[in-house]
C-alpha cells in the first residue's frame, strides 16, 4: 500500500461519512441522487463478491464490508426512512439509471480478462462505477445552489478517484508486471467526469462563495 | 501478466 492509495481510500471513506452525517444527523438527503446511490450499491455488491473467494488483508475485508454496508444503508434511508425520504428531490432526480446498467453489462460481457462469472461481474462493476456519478452530477446541475455537505461529498469522491490514478502511476513504476488496462481506462473516464464539477468547486472555494453550478 | 490480476485494490 502506498500513500496515494491510502489517501484515495481515506477520501472515499470520508466522503461516505459526510453523506451519512448529513442523512443520519440532519435527517436530510436534499440534493443527493438516489439513482447514484443505488448504482453504487450495485457496484459494491457485484465487485465485492470476492470477499467470499479470496482474502487479501484485514484492511481490505473491513473496507469492503464498510462500503457494502454504507451503500445499502444510504439507499434504505433515502427510500424508507420516515423523515429522510421526504427530503428527497424525487422530481429532479430523473436520470434513467437503468440505461447505464445494461450497456455496462453488455460491455463487460464483451471486454473482460477472463470469461468467468466473478470476473465478468467484477468488470461490470468497474464500468458501472465509472458512470455511476452521472445522476448525481445532473441533479447538482439542476439544483444549482449546492449545499455544503453535498458539494464536499462529491469533491471527496472525485479526490478519491484522482488519488487512485496517482496510485496506479506509482505502482506502474515501482512494481513489475503491474498493468490493468480495464481498471485504468474506466478509472480515467470516471475521473474525467468530475473535471467540470472540480472547476466550479475550487472557484467557489477560492472566492469563499456558495457553490453554484452554471445553468 | 499472470499475477497482475491480483485484485488488491478496492
Amino acid at each position: 500500500m502506498n500513500i496515494f492509495r491510502l489517501a484515495g481510500d481515506m477520501s472515499h471513506l470520508f466522503s461516505i461519512l459526510l453523506l451519512l452525517l448529513k442523512i443520519h444527523t440532519i435527517k436530510s438527503c436534499a440534493g443527493v441522487s438516489l439513482k447514484t446511490q443505488e448504482l453504487y450499491a450495485l457496484v459494491f455488491a457485484t465487485r465485492y463478491l470476492d470477499i467470499f473467494t479470496g482474502y487479501i488483508s484485514l484492511y481490505n475485508t473491513l473496507m469492503k464490508m464498510f462500503f457494502l454496508w454504507s451503500s445499502f444503508t444510504i439507499v434504505w434511508y433515502m427510500r424508507y426512512h420516515n423523515v429522510v425520504r421526504r427530503s428527497y428531490d424525487k422530481d429532479q432526480d430523473t436520470f434513467r439509471h437503468y440505461f447505464l446498467i445494461l450497456p455496462c453489462f453488455i460491455l463487460a460481457l464483451l471486454v473482460h480478462e477472463k470469461f468467468t462469472f466473478l470476473e465478468v461481474l467484477w468488470t461490470f462493476s468497474l464500468y458501472l462505477e465509472a458512470v455511476a456519478i452521472l445522476p448525481q452530477l445532473v441533479l447538482l446541475q439542476r439544483t444549482r445552489n449546492v449545499d455544503n455537505l453535498t458539494g464536499h461529498y462529491v469533491f471527496f469522491l472525485g479526490a478519491y478517484r484522482s488519488f487512485y490514478i496517482l496510485n496506479w502511476i506509482y505502482r506502474y513504476f515501482t512494481e513489475q508486471n503491474y498493468y490493468k488496462w480495464i481498471t485504468w481506462i474506466s478509472g480515467l473516464v470516471q475521473t474525467a467526469l468530475y473535471a467540470d464539477f472540480f472547476y466550479y468547486y475550487v472557484k467557489s472555494w477560492r472566492n469563499s462563495e456558495r457553490l453554484q453550478l452554471p445553468a | 501478466a499472470k499475477e497482475s490480476r491480483k485484485k488488491d485494490e478496492l
